[in-house]
């Protein structure tokens, strides 16, 4: 189970937790004003309200052991830039900053920040290539008839080969990766499952039961694959 | 060719601009603070400095015939919602506006924007996606060695089917959409050109010169075939 820390409950640090409460991760969660420390407390459990500029807070809560931490502090750029400096130094495998400006996020490129995120370019250049379609991955995901999705494949098919399955013809949808849950022992000998994806199967590849299928085709066909 | 305007140019609206500008499409942008209407004049030679709640200055610029308006002024509700009612009324077709918050957003959609973006929660749930890789597209693009990638079509290949191109066997590499620009008479009589965009192709379909194909493969293969 991955481990995610993020330091900052404004509006980006609440939608994180929100959206990754629904999933399989350990989350903690570090807000210094207690109103927004509040505002999570029905998603995740870890919410600690505390300065995480504080070292010995960060390692208090096993921050140096997680594999991502996610700063989203965007006003003060110090406290970012040095919250930032120190999840590196204490050994946070990845470390995720956001940024206000483009200054902002060159700093904290050069104290170490493994990946920048800055909503108002990251967004605003997504926007702009959706709206003149030179994207075709855009094309497809906003073209009103196409889309990509991933569907859990239905008892119907498991056990037979992708050509068997004759999706692409039954169907109209072509197969573009099978997504495999693989169980395998970790470190602490327990069981755990890696996740195996393989794009671009082969005709002879056999669907296998808990398989998620990530398909592409028109809508109404998606509909019609997913009632199966 | 589309007809773009941006309103407000912050950090959201330079951007886009800046996106924008090496794309074929015509782009006004209107921003009331004349230092940031100076930070794009190297990329758009139309930048008024004006109030843009001023229908009388909208529709001297031609507002109303625009395919899309994106308003995107953030600390000011007032404006940014009475810009967006004003643009529905004037007639432009689709209407993006930025939100700043879950309130905002929600009145922007009851005065009639087409779309909202929300780069704050919009940026932390695709970060939130990637980092649980639930999302196999997201898997795709950053796995380490496949690629999703629009190349053009070599001249080896045009005049042949897909199947005799044999793209998957010979390059290990997906041929999941042919984009073509198909030459119509548009309303003023001139050539213009439309795209046609072919998902899932048939085995007989023909490739032909200036079609760019959407792949999926492996990095190393996708260069390969970038080479021929
Ligand atoms: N040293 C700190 N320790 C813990 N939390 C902090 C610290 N500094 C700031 N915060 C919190 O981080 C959150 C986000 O910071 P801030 O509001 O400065 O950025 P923002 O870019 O405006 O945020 P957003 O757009 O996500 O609302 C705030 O809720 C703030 O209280
Ligand atoms: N009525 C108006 N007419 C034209 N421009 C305006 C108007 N009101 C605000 N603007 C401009 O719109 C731009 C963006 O607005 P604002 O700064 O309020 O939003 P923001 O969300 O903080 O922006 P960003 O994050 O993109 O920098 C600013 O440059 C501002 O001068």
């Amino acid at each position: 189970k991955k481990q995610i820390g993020v330091i900052g409950l404004g509006i980006f640090g609440q939608n994180m937790v929100r959206s990754l409460a629904s999933e399989k991760c350990e989350l903690v969660a570090i807000e210094k004003e207690e109103q927004k420390a509040n505002t999570v407390s029905e998603y995740i459990s870890k919410v600690v309200q505390a300065d995480a500029s504080d070292e010995k807070i960060l390692r208090q809560l096993d921050f140096h052991n997680f594999d991502v931490a996610v700063v989203t502090i965007g006003e003060n750029l110090e406290a970012s830039i040095l919250i930032t400096m120190i999840l590196k130094n204490i050994g946070v495998k990845k470390v995720i900053a956001k940024a206000n400006s483009s200054l902002h996020a060159d700093v904290l490129m050069k104290v170490g920040a493994d990946k920048i995120v800055f909503p108002e370019r990251d967004e605003a250049e997504k926007l702009a290539k959706s709206l003149v379609s030179s994207n075709i991955l855009d094309m497809i995901n906003f073209a009103d008839d196409y889309r990509m999705a991933e569907i859990v494949v239905s008892k119907k098919f498991t056990g037979k080969t992708l050509i068997d399955a004759d999706i692409r013809h039954k169907f109209g949808l072509s197969v573009v990766a099978i997504r495999r849950k693989i169980p395998i022992l970790n470190e602490d000998g327990e069981t755990d499952f890696k996740e195996d994806l393989n794009i671009n199967p082969m005709a002879d590849d056999v669907l296998e039961e808990g398989d998620s299928l990530l398909i592409i085709g028109e809508r109404n066909n998606i509909e019609k694959f997913k009632k199966l």
